[in-house]
C-alpha cells in the first residue's frame, strides 16, 4: 500500500524534524505511481504532485504522526478538497419544473442512472418524468419503458423523432400530467461527434435545463479528461455522475474530471440495481483512489 | 511530440508521456521503455526512436491469426455496457457475408430490453435468434440455442451474456456454468469465448481480463469504441501478460462498423 511504501522512504527519518526536499521528491515518486496506477490523468497528477511537494517540503513532522502519514495526511487533503469538499444535491426550480439532462458516451450508465435518479427523487416527493430522447440505439425507448414500468414512473416517448422535439414536447406533457422533475436520458455519443454535440445544445437551449449533468464510467482511463473538456465546452454542465464504482476500478477518472470542469460529483452508481445510486462522498472517494 | 531531430531525455520522457495518456499502464511502460533504451544506442533521429518503440509494442501481440473451425461455438463476455451486444451483431453480419449460417442466443435476461436490442440486431442482419421471457435462466436460453443450433446445422452460435462486473462472484459463477453447458450440450463445437473490452477502460481492464480469463478461458477480445479519442493501450499489457490477441476492433454503432485487429495500425494510431 502506499502507506506502507512511504513508511520504507521515511524509515531513516526517526522521530521529529522537517521533511527534506529529498525525502518529499523520494515520496512524490510512490505517490505519481499510485495515482497513475488509479488511473488519474497524468496532466492532473502532475498539478497534484507539484501541490503536495510545496505543502509537504519544510513540514515539521506533528507529534502524533510519522513522516510517512504526515505526507498521506497531506495528500488525502489534496485530493479531498480536490474532489470538492462536501456533497452536492440537484439544485431544483424554485418557481417551475426542474429540467435534467444526462449526457455522456455510449455505454456509460445514463439510462439505468436516469431511473434511479427518478427513483430517488420520487421517494423524495417529486414527481419525475422520464423522456426517452434516445432515438438511435436499438431498443433504447423500450429499454427506458421498462425502468419505468418497474418504478412507476411515467415515460414520455414519442418514437424516433428528433430529440429536440421530443424534450419541447416532455415539458407541455409534464405540465399537463403535473410532473415536477423531467429526466432526459439522451443517447450515448463520442464528444468529437460534431452533429451529436450540437444535438445536445439544441435540447439544453429548447429545455433551458436546471442540471446538465455528465455520467462516467468510474473504469474509464486517461481519456477522461478528454470527454470532460470537450463536453465541458460545448454544453453547460451542473454535476457529475460516475457509475459502476461497486466495482474494483480505483476511479481516478473521478479526479480527472472534476479537476478538468470544476463540476461537482453529485452521485455514485453503485449496482445495476435501480435503487444502486448513492451521494457522492469526497473524503471515502479519495481514499479509494489511493488505495 | 516535439520533432526536434536530436534525441536527449527530453525526449524519452515525452515517449513514456505519451504511453501513459495512452492507458498503456506504469508497469508495461517502464519496461517497453527500458526496452527502448536498450535498443536505441545507436539511434540518433527521432522517426527511428518512434520505429523501435512501436516494433517493441506490436512485438507483444501474439502472431497467431483468428482461429474458427464450425461448428463454432461463440460465448461473448465482458463488464456492463462495453459493446457485447453490438459486437454480436456486427460479428452475425461479418460472417453471414462470409457464407456462415449463424444463430443468436439472447441468453442477457437479466437487464430491461436486452433481448429487444439482440432482436433487432438478428433482424437487421437476417439470423435466427433463440431467446425467452426476461428473467428467465440464461443457460436454458442456450441450451435451446444449442439444441437449435444442431437442428438447423448452424455453422456458428453467437451467444450473448449480460454485463457483469468481474468482482462479483455470483455472477461469475453464472457465466462458467454458461461455458460448461456449451462444452457439454455440444462437445464436437469449437467453443471459444471472447471478451469484450471497452477502448476507454484504464488499468481495470488488466483485473476484469485476469477474472474473466480464469471464468470462461477466452481467446480474443473484441476492443470497442477505438472511433473515440482513446487509444486502448491496455490491451497492451493483457497481451504482454495474458498472452491474448485481439481479435476484433470496433470502430462505431453502425452494422459494418468492425475490423480485424492490426497492430501495426493499433501502435499507429497511439502516435499520431
Ligand atoms: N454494475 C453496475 N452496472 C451499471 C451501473 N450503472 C449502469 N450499469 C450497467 O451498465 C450497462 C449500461 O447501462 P445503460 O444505462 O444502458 O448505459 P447508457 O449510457 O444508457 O448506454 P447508451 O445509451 O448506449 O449510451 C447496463 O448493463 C447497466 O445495467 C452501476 O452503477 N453499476
Ligand atoms: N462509438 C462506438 N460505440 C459503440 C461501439 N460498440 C458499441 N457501442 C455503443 O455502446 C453502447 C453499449 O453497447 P451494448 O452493445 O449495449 O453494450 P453491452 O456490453 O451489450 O451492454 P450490457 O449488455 O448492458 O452490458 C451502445 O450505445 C452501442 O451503440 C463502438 O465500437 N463505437
Ligand atoms: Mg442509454
Ligand atoms: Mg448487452
Amino acid at each position: 500500500s502506499l502507506t506502507n511504501k512511504l513508511g520504507d522512504i521515511f524509515k531513516k527519518l526517526r522521530g521529529k524534524g522537517k521533511l527534506s526536499e529529498a525525502d518529499v521528491k523520494q515520496a512524490m515518486r510512490e505517490v505519481r505511481l499510485a495515482l497513475l496506477e488509479a488511473d488519474v490523468n497524468f496532466k492532473v497528477v502532475k498539478d497534484l504532485v507539484f501541490r503536495i511537494t510545496e505543502r509537504s517540503v519544510g513540514q515539521e513532522v506533528m507529534d502524533s504522526l510519522t513522516p510517512a502519514q504526515q505526507v498521506i495526511k497531506i495528500v488525502n487533503e489534496e485530493l479531498t478538497s480536490l474532489m470538492g469538499s462536501k456533497e452536492s444535491r440537484i439544485n431544483f426550480s424554485s418557481k417551475d419544473i426542474t429540467t435534467i439532462i444526462l449526457v455522456g458516451l455510449q455505454g456509460s450508465g445514463k439510462t439505468t442512472t436516469a431511473g434511479k435518479l427518478g427513483r430517488l427523487l420520487s421517494k423524495g416527493g417529486k414527481r419525475p418524468l422520464l423522456v426517452a430522447a434516445d432515438i438511435y440505439r436499438p431498443a433504447a425507448i423500450t429499454q427506458l419503458q421498462v425502468v419505468g414500468e418497474k418504478l412507476g414512473l411515467p415515460v414520455f416517448t414519442m418514437g424516433q423523432q428528433d430529440p429536440v422535439n421530443i424534450s419541447r414536447a416532455s415539458l407541455e406533457y409534464a405540465r399537463k400530467h403535473n410532473c415536477d422533475v423531467v429526466i432526459i436520458d439522451t443517447a450515448g455519443r463520442l464528444h468529437i461527434d460534431d452533429e451529436l454535440m450540437n444535438e445536445l445544445s439544441e435540447i439544453n437551449k429548447t429545455v433551458n435545463s436546471n442540471e446538465i449533468m455528465l455520467v462516467v464510467d468510474s473504469m474509464t482511463g486517461q481519456d477522461a479528461v478528454n470527454v470532460a473538456a470537450e463536453f465541458n465546452k460545448r454544453l453547460p454542465l451542473t454535476g457529475l455522475i460516475l457509475t459502476k464504482l461497486d466495482g474494483d476500478s480505483r476511479g481516478g477518472a473521478a479526479l480527472s474530471v472534476k479537476a478538468v470542469t470544476g463540476c461537482p460529483i453529485k452521485y455514485v452508481g453503485m449496482g445495476e440495481k435501480l435503487d444502486d445510486l448513492e451521494i457522492f462522498y469526497p473524503e471515502r472517494m479519495a481514499s479509494r483512489i489511493l488505495g | 511530440l516535439k520533432f526536434t531531430k536530436k534525441i536527449d531525455e527530453e525526449t524519452f520522457d515525452e515517449l513514456e508521456e505519451l504511453l501513459i495518456s495512452a492507458d498503456v499502464g506504469v508497469c508495461t511502460t517502464q519496461e517497453l521503455m527500458e526496452r527502448l533504451r536498450e535498443n536505441s544506442k545507436k539511434i540518433n533521429n527521432l522517426e527511428e526512436l518512434k520505429t523501435v518503440l512501436k516494433d517493441e509494442i506490436i512485438n507483444f501481440f501474439p502472431k497467431e491469426s483468428i482461429s474458427l473451425t464450425f461448428p463454432a461455438v461463440i460465448l461473448v463476455v465482458g463488464v456492463n455496457g462495453v459493446g457485447k451486444t453490438t459486437s454480436i451483431g456486427k460479428l452475425a453480419n461479418r460472417y453471414k457475408a462470409e457464407g456462415k449460417k449463424v444463430i443468436l442466443a439472447a441468453a442477457d435476461t437479466f437487464r430491461a430490453a436486452a433481448v429487444d436490442q439482440l432482436e433487432i440486431w438478428g433482424n437487421r442482419v437476417g439470423v435466427d435468434i433463440i431467446k425467452h421471457k426476461e428473467g428467465a435462466d440464461p443457460a436454458s436460453v442456450l441450451f435451446d440455442a444449442l439444441k437449435a443450433g444442431k437442428a438447423r446445422k448452424a455453422d456458428i452460435i453467437i451467444c450473448d451474456t449480460a454485463g457483469r462486473l468481474h468482482t462479483k462472484k455470483n455472477l461469475m459463477a453464472e457465466l462458467k456454468k454458461l461455458y460448461r453447458v456449451c462444452h457439454k450440450e455440444y462437445p464436437e463445437a469449437n467453443v471459444t469465448s471472447l471478451m469484450v473490452l471497452d477502448a476507454t477502460t484504464g488499468q481495470n481492464a488488466l483485473s476484469q481480463a485476469r477474472m474473466f480469463k480464469e471464468a470462461v478461458d477466452f481467446s480474443g477480445i473484441i476492443l470497442t469504441k477505438l472511433d473515440g479519442t482513446a487509444k486502448g493501450g491496455i490491451a497492451i499489457a493483457i497481451a504482454s501478460e495474458l498472452k491474448i490477441p485481439v481479435w476484433y476492433i470496433g470502430i462505431g454503432e453502425g452494422i459494418n462498423d468492425l475490423q480485424e485487429f492490426s497492430p501495426q495500425d493499433f501502435v499507429d494510431a497511439i502516435f499520431i
